[in-house]
């Protein structure tokens, strides 16, 4: 695992983080877990809701690529809300509450929170 | 990804982590990257999850995902998981799970429930060890005490060989990329040899959270699919996490 420029001697001095390796400071949120979960996520969801349209949509754009026909979007706006209430409390309800805060259909946001054992296929 | 677990001279231990995801799902030729990190970037937030007014726990997070890649409980055990492939995938899970067949969990949520509900390093090691799971992983965990940091590799039904700090023998780091510990990764994907070399030329005498931070910037520990660094210290309840870049010429994973 040898091959620069691709691989490098190691770096130093590289904190405080700057510089081209730097994309930015991550914003700190507050979620109260004394809400109840469906109201947990609003402020934050509300804050970065475009960025999470965004970011569904290109899953959905994988779908479609995936399968043109538009069936595999389809089965996750249709089939995967029903399984809703099988997932555990209170994960099932935030996602909800965020499906709510955010406008992205209640498939799309399980979807998104089940990709990791989705993504194993 | 990669994450590490090192303890410095003084007993503290340093908790990181490059989250990496998003491979063979879309690549940007406008701007040699691939499509998935790119969205998550703007997605990435810290959270102080809180009850009755007090921190239980911190996490970074993609906003919109309610479970957990990286967190900490201040004082206690800091947990990041990072990507198992097995044939025994999470599709057999999903399966099971849609056939009616539901005593396994969802990693993302057991990850949430030990970092919001497990009361010590050695109950979270449990859960993480003993849990039925839908797909495999890998879950770094680290404690508070000298000595406290494991490596515990997931199927979706056993532990298999916990590695485990030890000082007494020189190891003293554990670091995880996405290959089991005990087999060589894939040679177009070995990540891990550059991090250890950078790891042990750095030498426990100088490990902070500075030099761990060079690690994780170190090509191709650094490559074209990091989204986020996270680096925390369990001891300060110190959570720091930034987006990152990687610049071309750059390894696309």
């Amino acid at each position: 695992q040898y091959v620069p420029p691709y691989t490098e001697d190691c770096r130093t001095g590289m904190y405080p983080p700057s510089g081209p390796t730097f994309g930015g400071a991550v914003t700190w949120y507050t979620v109260n877990l004394d809400l109840p979960p469906s109201k947990r996520w609003t402020e934050l969801i509300t804050d970065k809701k475009n960025d999470l349209i965004i970011m569904v949509q290109a899953i959905k754009d994988l779908a479609d690529a995936l399968v043109p026909s538009g069936r595999l979007e389809e089965l996750i706006d249709q089939a995967l809300p029903l399984m809703i209430d099988t997932l555990p409390y209170p994960f099932n309800e935030e996602m909800k509450g965020i499906a709510t805060a955010s406008g992205v259909p209640l498939g799309e946001v399980i979807l998104f929170n089940i990709f990791y054992e989705v993504f194993t296929v | 990804c990669t994450s590490l677990v090192a303890e410095d001279p003084e007993g503290n231990l340093i908790h990181a982590r490059n989250l990496d995801f998003g491979l063979f799902l879309g690549w940007d030729k406008k701007n040699h990257s691939w499509v998935i990190p790119d969205k998550l970037k703007p997605l990435v937030v810290n959270v102080d999850f809180r009850r009755n007014n007090s921190t239980v726990f911190k996490s970074t997070n993609f906003a919109g995902y309610v479970g957990m890649l990286t967190g900490m409980q201040p004082n206690s055990f800091t947990l990041t998981m990072n990507e198992r492939f097995s044939l025994d995938g999470g599709y057999i899970g999903i399966l099971e799970w849609i056939l009616g067949k539901r005593d396994g969990m969802w990693m993302s949520f057991l990850t949430r429930s030990v970092l919001e509900n497990a009361t010590s390093y050695a109950q979270a090691q449990k859960l993480l060890s003993d849990t039925k799971l839908l797909a495999p992983a890998y879950f770094i965990l680290g404690g508070n005490q000298t000595g406290e940091a494991s490596i515990i590799t997931r199927s979706r039904t056993h532990n298999l060989n916990p590695l485990e700090l030890d000082i007494k023998q020189g190891r003293w780091y554990v670091l995880e990329t996405n290959y089991d510990h005990w087999k060589t990764p894939l040679f177009l994907d070995d990540r891990r040899t550059p991090a250890m070399k950078c790891m042990n030329q750095t030498t426990q005498a100088n490990i902070s959270v500075q030099t761990v931070y060079d690690v994780l910037s170190t090509k191709p520990v650094l490559n074209k699919l990091t989204t986020y660094t996270t680096l925390m210290q369990v001891s300060k309840g110190k959570l720091e996490s930034f987006i990152r870049v990687c610049p071309n010429p750059c390894m696309p994973w």
